[in-house]
């Protein structure tokens, strides 16, 4: 049985919340079963949106970036609805 | 930057403040929602004008959690606030449980986070470059506010260039309540190069006065640090010169030449000269695209470039002006690190090379690092800056 890694959820929400990874990524109804690299993958996008070393892991810098305070638009548009359009 | 897709077709927009924070005066938070708009009004012919009443372009309210638009505030941190893009209204909404402040290191800065959620409102999008307003990331209160070149690009590449020059004044954000700012009138240190003190280029003129350069913003020195007033826009005083140089020399005819990426720049005191920028590769025979950072020796008169971990001497005497020879190991210079920021010559005689906020002092007659008390690198912050 996989075993989830401490803070894995959160910050898969925050990369869906913030456009590196589909919205479904992190809906419980949908089931969604991402693979390793696609969430590296994702964790390398927004390392690179970041200005970090592009690591692909939740090393110290990603995380404290991931709690910097910031704007709540969506630094990547390309998955889904947008928050932004429901007006 | 990057350009979400869509525009205002006006180039007068109104707005209207229809829910304001808590502990914060309404004439307050005008003022700085104004302060806000014109970053972006002084680059661009667009204008807004405050309303009270009746529809508006832009909407801006203050709210907490769920607030009516499916996207609902987290509470103090994390998000801090969002807008609209100009195809979906352009309104802008501000989480009501942040510490909303004025001039202050304390809670978040409005005046900051309004500039970037209005320029979510004019249709642009977050940018990856990380000096940027556009960037997605809070910086913590700046109090001495320049637009990045890479925001002025982006608002630019929308509602193209202002034609009327803005006033010296519209430059930074009023200082609200007559406290003292950080970087401006008082004379104090820098904040933004003393929070890092790294720096793109150092050069002194044929003036006699050392400027710094860093990203869109430069700083003139004094003896005693940074002096009052700066930093200054780079794209506002000096005619033509882009953000981000690489490096920077005064040669002996008392003509100052930048270089970035492929290019270089030629300046006498503040106005470039005709027919610049022109190829590191024409005028500049044998030196490299891209340098770290460019000195004149004092000790025999010729041009020192730097790349990595290689130098290159450069006499514009000579044919080649580079001696096949080079490059050479920077490693020949005793106690110097690779990958420098830029070197200087200073009116003292002494060399100086930055990297990463640190200095180092180059003992021309040993050809080493000096040792001193205390020992190089120095924190640049500190010596050079006044921090």
């Amino acid at each position: 049985t996989p075993v989830p890694i401490a803070g894995t959820t959160t910050a898969m929400m925050y990369l869906a919340r913030f456009g590196y990874l589909a919205p479904t990524a992190t809906n419980p109804q949908s089931g969604a079963l991402l693979s390793e690299e696609t969430v590296t993958d994702a964790v390398k996008e927004f390392q690179a949106f970041a200005g970090l070393n592009q690591t692909g892991e939740m090393d110290e810098e990603t995380v404290k970036m991931m709690n910097t305070p910031r704007c709540g638009v969506k630094d990547k548009v390309g998955y889904g609805s947008d928050a932004r359009k429901k007006r | 930057y990057a350009l979400q897709g869509s525009r205002w077709r006006v180039r007068d927009l109104n707005y209207r403040i229809t829910k304001y924070p808590r502990g914060l005066t309404k004439a307050s938070v005008d003022r700085e929602i104004a302060a806000a708009f014109k970053v972006w009004s002084d680059v661009t012919e667009l204008s807004f004008t405050p309303v009270t009443s009746g529809k508006v372009h832009i909407e801006i309210r203050f709210e907490k959690g769920e607030h009516g638009d499916g996207d609902p505030f987290d509470g103090p941190g994390g998000t801090l606030a969002h807008a609209y893009f100009p195809i979906y209204g352009g309104d802008a909404h501000f989480d009501d449980t942040e510490a909303w402040t004025i001039d202050s290191y304390r809670g978040t800065n409005m005046f900051q986070v309004a500039a970037h959620e209005f320029g979510h409102s004019l249709g642009l999008s977050h940018s990856d470059v990380r000096s940027s307003l556009m960037a997605p990331f809070y910086r913590g209160y700046e109090p001495s506010f320049v637009l990045d070149q890479d925001d002025l690009n982006g608002i630019q590449a929308l509602y193209g260039k202002k034609t009327t020059k803005p006033t010296p004044a519209t430059l930074r954000p009023p200082t609200i309540g007559g406290g003292s700012t950080d970087d401006g009138e008082t004379g104090q240190p820098s904040s933004v190069l003393c929070g890092d003190p790294s720096i793109d280029a150092v050069v002194t003129m044929s003036d006699q006065n050392t400027y710094v350069f860093k990203g869109s913003r430069y700083w003139r020195l004094t003896e005693k640090g940074v002096d009052s007033g700066y930093p200054k826009s780079i794209s506002q005083d000096w005619d033509g010169l882009p953000s981000n140089i690489d490096a920077a020399f005064t040669w002996t005819n008392g003509k100052t030449y930048f270089f970035r990426g492929g290019e270089y720049w030629r300046f006498s005191d503040l106005k470039m000269d005709a027919d610049y920028p022109k190829q590191i590769s024409k005028g500049f025979s044998g030196i490299p695209d891209d340098i770290d950072a460019a000195f004149v020796w004092s000790g025999n008169g010729k041009i020192y470039f730097f790349k990595g971990s290689k130098y290159w001497r450069f006499d514009p005497t000579q044919r080649p002006p580079v001696k096949e020879s080079y490059p050479k190991p920077i490693s020949n210079w005793e106690g110097l690190p690779n990958s420098i920021d830029d070197a200087l010559q200073y009116s003292n005689g002494y060399t100086y090379f930055f990297k990463n906020g640190n200095y180092w002092r180059f003992n021309d007659r040993r050809f080493k690092v000096d040792s001193a008390d205390p020992a190089f690198p120095r924190p640049a912050g500190y010596w050079w800056f006044g921090c």
